[in-house]
């Protein structure tokens, strides 16, 4: 099973360490955060790992497309510009692929799903955030999460999830629309996908620091007033998030990249 | 007294919310937040709110310049510029009328403190930060304060502190100096100004919640897993901040401001 995922968004929005929390792994290990000068130069680059990992049974070749600088304001539309780039080499690969001798043994390195990280400022969407998501999403499938959502109370982000699902609406981006449930589902189920549409946007908190406390291991960050749960349901939706990308919505996510994102490219060229 | 308090930073990083944990009152009541657009378009304004208060036993007419668009990174640029126009138009206006006729009722508008917010993405100052701080540090006593700090970690606060320590350092960045102890001070007092000097650039977490736990009423923010006392000095460094603007240091940033930024804007007046 391939899977690429790609995080878009601003530098320090805690993209690195979601990733890390999703997978249950250090794929940042080599990293090196650049000087602000460097940053600045060194923005377009589009970072790439793979490693092969196991999650919740699942097998898979997990490839996460990074940009290490977006955001510093300056060159954020390149940065953006270098992402969808990206997205358009991988279909043209496959494209040539597709039609060549080999097609039994493709690799599917096309981006199945982009994170777009929204800043947890309060306010709503900034027009960055609207002219990078619109420059994406009818070339992958979008899912928008609000970073570092453990700077919001239960109040503020309540508001803000419907802020920016109004605003996302008002500008005409396309998110990640979850397939509907198959009517004959059992009750659990569709409880469990209507809970999941509802949380959309995703609110995340990740971390990579492990706590122990009363023998009970889990991620989470220490405050001088409490404690965050990450992966508790009740401070933040990454679970959620997490058994969307790799148990519930995977196949579907790789479904829609192809029959949809690609599609549209490949009648492009074909039409050219 | 007369005193200009400048809030210069990104949309949602709190400032309006600071001010008003900071001098206890409500000066933001009429606001509205602007649609995306809109923010887009009116953002190179200057909103300008004064309001009589008394603090501490110190009677102000407070002065707030606030900037509320600032950092829709397209127009960043512009903000700053509109900042760093407003600080001139107010040393030009007070020049005239130190040459005029009635320099005993001179009204003294000048802006005495510029605090700039630096958001707590933890990797550091972006360009933006910079690009803003060295427009205004030569003509204002700039306090950069690390916004919304309740959303880092103490370990990561301390080396976020160091780390934009050292960048306004490298960048030059001329930060208000507090002025040296008299060596004639009682030791509480020295002890109070070095931990006042230790905890630069300040981390600040506002609230306009008032919150009562046990009879105890305090300004404070409800999460889900804890709550956090902005005023507690084991929570955010909003006390330091405010004991430092309004009493200890409050004549001193008049002073630098007349002695020094003024001084150095009349001579480049005089010498043209
Ligand atoms: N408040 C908060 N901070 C976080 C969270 N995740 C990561 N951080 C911190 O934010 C900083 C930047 O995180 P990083 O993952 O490097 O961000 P990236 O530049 O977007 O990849 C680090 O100090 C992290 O510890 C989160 O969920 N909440
Ligand atoms: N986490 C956190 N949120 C804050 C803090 N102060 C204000 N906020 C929230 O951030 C949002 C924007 O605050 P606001 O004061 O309007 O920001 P401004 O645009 O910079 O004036 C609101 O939802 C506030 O409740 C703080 O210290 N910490």
């Amino acid at each position: 099973f391939e899977f690429t995922l790609m995080v878009a968004g601003e530098s320090g929005l805690g993209k690195s360490t979601l990733v890390n929390t999703l997978f249950l792994a250090d794929l940042y290990q080599d990293r090196v955060i650049p000087p602000v000068e460097e940053r600045l130069t060194k923005t377009t680059g589009i970072q790439v790992r793979t490693a092969d990992i196991e999650e919740m049974g699942i097998k898979l070749r997990l490839t996460i497309v990074d940009t290490p600088g977006f955001g510093d304001a300056l060159n954020s539309e390149e940065t953006c510009q270098a992402l969808s780039d990206y997205i358009d080499v991988q279909f043209k690969k496959y494209f040539q692929d597709e039609s060549g001798l080999h097609r039994k043994s493709i690799v599917d390195n096309r981006v199945h799903c982009c994170l777009y990280f929204i800043p947890p400022y309060g306010h709503g969407l900034r027009m960055l955030d609207v002219a990078a998501m619109r420059k994406l999403h009818k070339k992958v499938n979008l899912v928008p999460v609000i970073a570092k959502s453990d700077s919001l109370t239960t109040t503020e982000l309540s508001r803000f999830k419907s802020q920016v699902l109004q605003e996302l609406k008002q500008h005409d981006i396309q998110i990640y629309q979850f397939p509907e449930c198959d009517p004959d589902e059992d009750e659990a189920f569709k409880k469990q996908d209507k809970e999941l549409k509802d949380s959309v946007p995703f609110a995340v908190s990740g971390s990579c620091q492990i706590l122990e406390v009363n023998g009970r291991r889990f991620r989470g960050r220490i405050y001088p007033w409490g404690v965050v749960e990450v992966e508790s349901p009740l401070h933040s939706d990454l679970q959620k998030l997490r058994s969307m990308l790799i148990e519930t919505h995977l196949a579907d996510l790789r479904d829609q990249t192809h029959e949809i994102h690609y599609e549209a490219f490949r009648s492009a060229c074909i039409t050219r």
